[in-house]
């Protein structure tokens, strides 16, 4: 942030700048604008190292101080759900997240619930194979509910540690879609009421605004629990999910930095909004 | 919408009698933030801002009896002149087979595209020819073996373990011996830093002299449209792009921040995940999106 000391015009349009460019969008950066000038006002800062450094403390009010891990459940079976729109990298994470449990010691299984998508059924067991994990699945064209429910009927009596649930990609305005979606948490509710225990959104680092409207409907149809924010590796900064955290009080739990099995990694907040202001 | 956000700033300005420089302000304001909403990129919308104003000054919006409307016109009419004023056509070689080459970042959509131009083509009485390209992905081949049966158009493949640009050399060769008139290259995805896989494209490139190299874009994609159509358009010299996913709710201001930062005509836009879903690109009817 420039040269300015105080809070000129010239600043506010330097974190115009910095909260635009970095995806926070229109209506994240009114808000923080506006947190800012209070408190800035109020504390009579004047230096602008410390405009930086409010700004910094700005987000991490928004975005907490330490992680938000993944919440498993000790000694019995926890379902974690994928959702998203089209390409955001679900099916990758899902292959990720059972490396990731599988080199902690835990039975995992995963289930094939995204029955639409041309080799869809045969992407995710690759990955199955790779980690070296049950993988329930059936005919591509299939009922997802239907593969979903085997799965976490067979996940409980083969007593797994962990079911990862993959879902076809689908965007937030299909309203026959969402209903889909919807289908498949009552069928997971009739086997284990309190299931699924987590339902993450997978959010790709590169979207724009739009990713708050897929957060919000996502959200108010099936009760999301975080976020995964992927494709982190590029040059995106994914600023959206501040506003996403102020809006509907999601948090990222974890991050997707790569296309390889180990790159995914737990949200760090102060990491991010090191590499967002940077 | 926008027009009604206008409307709305000039008939409060009305009665505190003449408009003057000051006041119209507040419209610009409306206008920049829209197209920020939007997720045009900043610099775009900056650019964008300084010559609206100076139309807007130098058309007097201000003496108007419709200063909302002119100024609105001005806008549209600004964002239509970027984005070009008609659909691109497909460039097809006079001497098949011709060549359309699809790049760009991870799940933009690349597969699923070269399976609805081949669609299309074949529609159009073409012998199309998909070649799959992506080595990388788990089952990318088996996607794109899948979606050409699904339309009946054949699948050239050799398999993951050679590099791509001798599969693509393969499928020329292949293309060349059995009368195809359209070689559509799916390419993996891959990130515009990435120097090894933009080497391969351009590797793939020299192979195949493509007629079309389209770059696939997110039509949610926020502010580093530009970023990364610039460094596949500086490397590869596309030559136009698909915009997907259009069928969602996302304003699409990525479009007019590539068109303006590069130049490249948008040709097609995706608008589902069937493969009758593609469109060719009206350059007016997104700029009405953009503008909200
Ligand atoms: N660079 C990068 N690429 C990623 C990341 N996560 C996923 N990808 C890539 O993104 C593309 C899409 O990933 P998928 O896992 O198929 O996405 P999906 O959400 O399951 O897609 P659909 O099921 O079609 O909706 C693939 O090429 C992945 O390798 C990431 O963190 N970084
Ligand atoms: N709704 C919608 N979905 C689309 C559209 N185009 C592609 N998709 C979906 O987006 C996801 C990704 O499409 P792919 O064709 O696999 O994308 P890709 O660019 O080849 O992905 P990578 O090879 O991993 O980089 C799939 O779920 C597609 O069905 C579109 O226009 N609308
Ligand atoms: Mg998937
Ligand atoms: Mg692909």
């Amino acid at each position: 942030v420039g040269k300015s000391h105080k809070i000129d015009d010239e600043f506010l349009e330097e974190l115009e700048e910095i909260l635009i460019t970095t995806d926070v969008g229109v209506k994240g950066m009114t808000n923080i604008l506006e947190h800012f000038q209070e408190i800035a006002e109020m504390e009579e800062i004047q230096d602008h190292r410390e405009l930086l450094d409010l700004l910094k403390e700005i987000f991490h009010v928004i975005l907490d101080d330490k992680p938000v891990p993944i919440k498993l459940n000790d000694g019995e079976l926890t379902v974690i759900m994928l959702v998203g729109v089209n390409g955001t990298g679900k099916t990758t994470t899902i292959g990720k997240l059972a490396k990731k449990y599988r080199d902690q010691g835990k039975s995992v299984m995963l289930a094939a619930g995204d029955t639409f998508r041309a080799a869809a059924i045969e992407q995710l067991t690759v990955w199955a194979n790779r980690v070296g994990c049950d993988i329930i699945k059936y005919e591509s064209g299939g009922d997802a509910a239907a593969v979903v429910f085997d799965a976490v009927t067979a996940a409980k009596a083969r007593k797994k540690d962990i079911l990862l649930i993959d879902t076809a990609g689908r965007l937030h305005t299909k309203v026959n879609l969402m209903e889909e979606l919807k289908k498949v948490r009552r069928v997971i509710k009739k086997v284990i009421p309190d299931a699924p225990h987590e339902t993450l959104l997978a959010l790709d680092a590169t979207t724009g605004q739009n990713a708050v409207n897929q957060a919000a409907v996502f959200h108010k149809e099936i009760d999301l629990t975080g976020l995964i924010l992927t494709k982190l590796d590029g040059t995106a900064k994914g600023g959206i999910v501040v506003a996403i955290k102020e809006e509907l009080k999601l948090p990222v739990k974890m991050i997707g930095v790569g296309e390889k099995v180990q790159d995914l990694h737990v949200f760090d907040p102060s990491e991010f909004i090191e590499a967002l202001l940077s | 919408s926008l027009s009604d956000k206008l409307q709305g700033i000039f008939e409060k300005l009305r009665g505190k009698g003449r408009l003057n420089e000051k006041n119209i302000q507040e419209a610009l304001k409306a206008i920049k933030m829209s197209l920020l909403e939007a997720d045009v990129n900043y610099k775009v919308v900056k650019d964008f801002m300084k010559a609206t104003k100076e139309k807007a000054l130098g058309q007097d919006v201000l003496k108007s009896l419709t200063p909302a409307q002119q100024l609105i016109k001005i806008v549209y009419d600004e964002l239509a002149r970027i984005m070009g004023e008609s659909a691109s056509e497909l460039i097809l070689n006079v001497n098949p087979p011709s060549v359309v080459m699809l790049v760009g970042l991870q799940g933009s959509g690349k597969t699923t595209h070269a399976a609805k131009l081949a669609k299309m083509l074949k529609k159009l009485g073409k012998k199309p020819l998909l070649v799959a390209g992506d080595i990388y992905r788990p089952a990318a081949v088996k996607q794109i073996q899948v979606l050409g049966e699904q339309i009946g158009v054949d699948v050239f493949s050799m398999g993951t373990k050679l590099s791509v640009p001798d599969i693509v050399k393969g499928a020329m060769a292949f293309a060349k011996d059995n009368e195809i008139d359209v070689v559509l290259v799916d390419t993996a995805g891959r990130l515009h830093i990435d120097d090894t896989l933009m080497v391969e494209l351009e590797d793939v490139k020299k192979v195949c002299t493509p007629d079309e190299i389209m770059l696939v874009v997110d039509a949610m994609t926020g502010q580093e449209a530009v970023t990364v159509a610039k460094e596949f358009d500086d490397r590869l010299d596309i030559t136009g792009l698909i915009l997907t996913k259009l069928d969602g709710d996302a304003r699409g201001g990525a479009a007019l921040s590539i068109k303006y930062v590069t130049g490249k005509p948008i040709k097609f836009i995706g608008v589902g995940e069937k493969l009758n879903a593609i469109e060719v690109f009206h350059p007016d009817r997104i700029a009405q999106r953009i503008l909200g």
